[in-house]
C-alpha cells in the first residue's frame, strides 16, 4: 500500500483480493437473475445458479466502479493546492483549495476498475500560486484492490506524499476513501439516469415517443426498426409507459438477446457488445460526466476528446463540422416539430439525437452547467472566434456545395440574389443576400401592422409570464435582464415578447418589424450559449440573459417603443447592425445579419 | 442566434394563430414579412 506498493501483486493474491472485493458487494436476491444473465453471456454457458455461483462468475470476471475519494492533505507550507488522481491513461483532478498548510477538497470520482486493467492509482498533490505554473510537490501511489480488500474500521485511509526528486522525503500527508460500487446498483442508477433524460415531460415513465427517441439514440438501426415490439416487450404491466423497472429489464434481457446499445448516445463510441457490464459502465460513467454527479473534472474520454468533443456537443452548430455525417446518421436523428405557417402542416426538422441528449444532459441540469462554468464559456467564445477565423477563409468556400447539398430540401438557391461561385469564403454564403421581392412585406403601407423579422422558428407571447410559463424556462430571465443595464425597461414591463430562433440552414439576415426611428444601439457583452429550445427550456441555464447581444430601442408612432434584441450563440456570436442610431426604418428593411465568429 | 422583439404592455394585437402555436409549446416556422400582429395602442386604421 502506499508508496511502497507499487507492484502488482502475484496472481493468486490478486485472486484471492477479488473474492474479498466481491464479498464487499452487497447483491440481493432479487437482482441475481439479472447478474447471473450478465456473466453467463460472459462465458459462453450458463452452467449452475444460484448466489455462490454468481459470486464465483462475478468474481472472476470482475469489472465495477470504484468511487475514490481525495479528503484532505496536511502539507508544510501555506499554498493554494490541487490534486490530482492517474488511473492508466485517464487523470482527473480536485478544485484548487484555500491558501493553506491544510487543504480541504473531499472531491471524489468513479473509475472503472477492470480485473485485467491498471488498478495502480497515483495521486499528486500540486501547488498553484504561481501564475506560471503549478509546481507538483508531492505524490504517492495506491494499489486500489489492495486497498479495497483491507480490513478497515475507517472509512479513510491516510498515506505519506513523497517529494518527486526524492522517494525518501516525506513531504505531506493525504487522506483518500475508497469503495466499490454494486454492478448491479450501477445498471440500475443507469437506467435510472437515462430514463430522466429521455423523460421530457418527468413524470418518471416512458411513453412510446419517449421511447422511441432512447432506442434512436442507442443507434441500433435493427432494435429502431422494431421499437413497438421493444416498447411492448417493455411495458410489462401493459400500462402503456415503461417504468425505470421496467426499462432496467429490457436493457438486461434484451442486451442479452440482441444487444440494443451499440454507440454510447453520449459520446458516440461504438460499444462493444458483447461485454454487456463494460457497456453499462461505459454509460454510467459518460453520462456521469454530463451531470457531474462527481466534483472531480476531468475525461472517461481521452484528453482530446474530452477538450474537444464536450465542447460540440454543446450545440446543434457542431453541424457545421460534421454535417457530412451528422444528421445523415440515420438511428440517432432525432427532431423537433415545427408548425409551418405557410402550408400549415406540422413538420419535422431533423437534429442528431446525440446532440439532443447531450444538450439536454449538460444543459438542463444544474451541476451539467456548472461544468461549462469551469473554462467552458471561455471556450464557447474561443472556438466560435476560432470558427469566425475559419469561415472567413477563402478555403472555407469548398465546404458551401456540401453544405447545400446537405440541406437541399431546406434551401431554396432560386431565392439567392447571387449564384454561388459569387461567394468567395463560406461567412459571405451564410450571410447570402436574397432577391427583391422573394420575401414580401405584409401591409407594406400600413404602418400599424408589424411584421416576422427573421425566417426563423417563432414563439410568441401575450406577456412575460406566458412566456416564462410556456417556454422560457431560465429562473434568472427578466426584461431588465434581457435588455441589459442601460436601457431602461419601465416602458416594456409585462409587455409582448416574440423570439424568433434562426436555424443553421436560414437566411440569416434580419430585417426591421415596425416602421419608426432608432432611438438607441447599445452592445451587451456575454457567453455564446447555444440558443436550442434545451437550453431555452433548462431552469438552469440562462441564455436569452447571459449571452452576448445587441439591443435596440425604436421608435414607433403606432406600437410606441419596441425593443429588438439580437442574440449571439454559440459559433454564430457576430452580430452586425446596418442602421445605425437616429436612422429613419421601414418595416421589411434589412436590419443586419448574423455571422460566424466570436 | 435569435431575435427577440419586446412590445409595450397592450400595444400589439398578436396574431393568434401564432399565440395558439406558442401556447402549445410549438414553434411556427415564419419568413421574413409575414404579418406578426397589429397595432393596438391607436384604433387600427387597417381593415384586416
Amino acid at each position: 500500500m502506499g508508496h511502497a506498493s507499487s507492484k502488482s501483486p502475484p496472481e493468486e493474491e490478486e485472486g484471492s483480493h477479488l473474492s474479498r472485493l466481491k464479498q464487499k458487494l452487497h447483491i440481493h436476491g432479487h437482482h441475481h437473475h439479472r447478474l447471473r444473465r450478465i456473466f453467463r453471456r460472459s462465458h459462453g454457458n450458463g452452467s449452475g445458479s444460484g448466489a455462490s455461483c454468481l459470486k464465483l462468475l462475478a468474481a472472476e470476471d470482475f469489472a465495477g466502479i470504484a468511487l475514490i475519494s481525495l479528503i484532505s492533505a496536511e502539507m508544510k507550507f501555506k499554498d493554494k493546492w490541487l490534486a490530482c488522481v492517474s488511473l492508466g491513461e485517464k487523470t482527473f483532478r480536485t478544485e484548487i483549495s484555500d491558501h493553506t498548510e491544510k487543504p480541504v477538497w473531499n472531491s471524489e470520482k468513479k473509475l472503472l476498475l477492470e480485473r485485467n486493467g491498471p488498478h495502480l492509482a497515483r495521486i499528486s498533490v500540486f501547488e498553484t500560486n504561481r501564475i506560471s505554473k503549478n509546481n507538483l510537490i508531492g505524490y504517492c501511489e495506491i494499489d486500489l484492490l489492495e486497498f479495497l480488500t483491507r480490513d478497515s474500521d475507517s472509512d479513510f485511509e491516510v498515506f505519506e506524499l513523497f517529494d518527486p526528486s526524492s522517494s525518501s522525503i516525506v513531504v505531506g500527508k493525504i487522506s483518500v476513501s475508497c469503495s466499490v460500487e454494486d454492478p448491479i446498483e450501477t445498471e440500475k442508477s443507469f437506467a435510472r439516469h437515462i430514463l430522466s433524460i429521455v423523460d421530457y415531460n418527468e413524470d418518471g415513465q416512458l411513453s412510446f415517443s419517449e421511447f422511441c427517441d432512447l432506442i434512436k439514440a442507442f443507434g441500433n438501426q435493427v432494435a429502431a426498426n422494431k421499437r413497438e415490439e421493444l416498447f411492448k416487450a417493455a411495458d410489462k404491466n401493459g400500462d402503456g409507459v415503461v417504468s425505470m423497472d421496467e426499462l432496467a429489464d429490457l436493457l438486461a434481457i434484451q442486451q442479452e438477446k440482441e444487444p440494443l446499445i451499440t454507440c454510447c448516445p453520449v459520446c458516440g463510441e461504438i460499444l462493444e457488445v458483447s461485454d454487456r457490464l463494460n457497456t453499462v459502465v461505459h454509460l454510467s460513467l459518460c453520462f456521469d460526466e454530463g451531470t457531474g454527479n462527481q466534483i472531480m473534472t476531468g475525461g472517461f474520454l481521452t484528453d482530446k476528446q474530452a477538450s474537444y468533443g464536450w465542447i460540440f456537443k454543446l450545440s446543434e452548430w457542431a453541424h457545421f463540422s460534421t454535417y457530412d455525417v451528422g444528421l445523415n446518421f440515420g438511428s440517432s436523428a432525432s427532431h423537433i416539430l415545427v408548425f409551418d405557417r405557410r402550408t400549415k402542416r406540422l413538420v419535422e426538422e431533423l437534429i442528431d439525437g446525440k446532440i439532443v441528449m447531450s444538450m439536454r444532459t449538460i444543459y438542463q441540469s444544474k451541476i451539467g452547467l456548472r461544468l461549462i462554468d469551469k473554462g467552458a464559456k471561455e471556450l464557447l467564445i474561443s472556438i466560435s472566434e476560432k470558427q469566425g477565423r475559419k469561415m472567413n477563409s477563402a478555403e472555407s468556400a469548398k465546404d458551401i456545395p456540401k453544405f447545400v447539398e446537405f440541406f437541399k430540401d431546406q434551401l431554396n438557391l432560386a431565392e439567392v440574389k447571387y449564384p454561388l461561385e459569387h461567394f468567395k469564403t463560406f461567412n459571405e454564403f451564410f450571410i447570402r443576400e436574397l432577391k427583391p421581392g422573394v420575401r414580401p412585406i405584409a401591409f407594406m403601407e400600413h404602418d400599424d401592422v408589424a411584421v416576422c423579422a427573421a425566417d426563423s422558428r417563432l414563439m410568441a407571447f401575450k406577456n412575460i409570464a406566458d412566456s416564462l410559463r410556456f417556454w422560457i424556462k431560465g429562473q434568472k430571465f427578466s426584461t431588465q435582464g434581457l435588455l441589459g443595464k442601460e436601457i431602461r425597461s419601465s416602458n416594456f414591463i409585462d409587455g409582448s415578447l416574440v423570439i424568433f430562433r434562426l436555424a443553421p440552414q436560414d437566411y440569416h439576415r434580419f430585417h426591421v418589424p415596425v416602421s419608426g426611428t432608432i432611438e438607441k444601439l447599445v452592445n451587451v457583452p456575454g457567453n455564446l450559449y447555444t440558443v436550442n429550445p434545451i437550453a431555452v427550456n433548462s431552469k438552469y441555464c440562462n441564455v436569452f440573459t447571459e449571452n452576448k447581444r445587441v439591443v435596440s430601442i425604436i421608435s414607433t408612432a403606432e406600437f410606441g417603443k419596441v425593443a429588438f434584441v439580437a442574440i449571439g450563440a454559440t459559433m454564430v456570436g457576430s452580430i452586425t447592425f446596418l442602421k445605425k442610431e437616429g436612422d429613419s426604418i421601414k418595416k421589411g428593411d434589412e436590419f443586419g445579419y448574423f455571422s460566424f465568429g466570436g | 442566434s435569435t431575435v427577440i422583439c419586446v412590445f409595450e404592455k397592450g400595444a400589439i394585437q398578436i396574431d393568434e394563430d401564432l399565440l395558439a402555436n406558442s401556447s402549445r409549446s410549438l414553434e411556427t416556422l415564419v419568413s421574413v414579412g409575414m404579418k406578426l400582429g397589429i397595432a393596438t395602442r391607436k384604433q387600427s386604421k387597417t381593415d384586416l
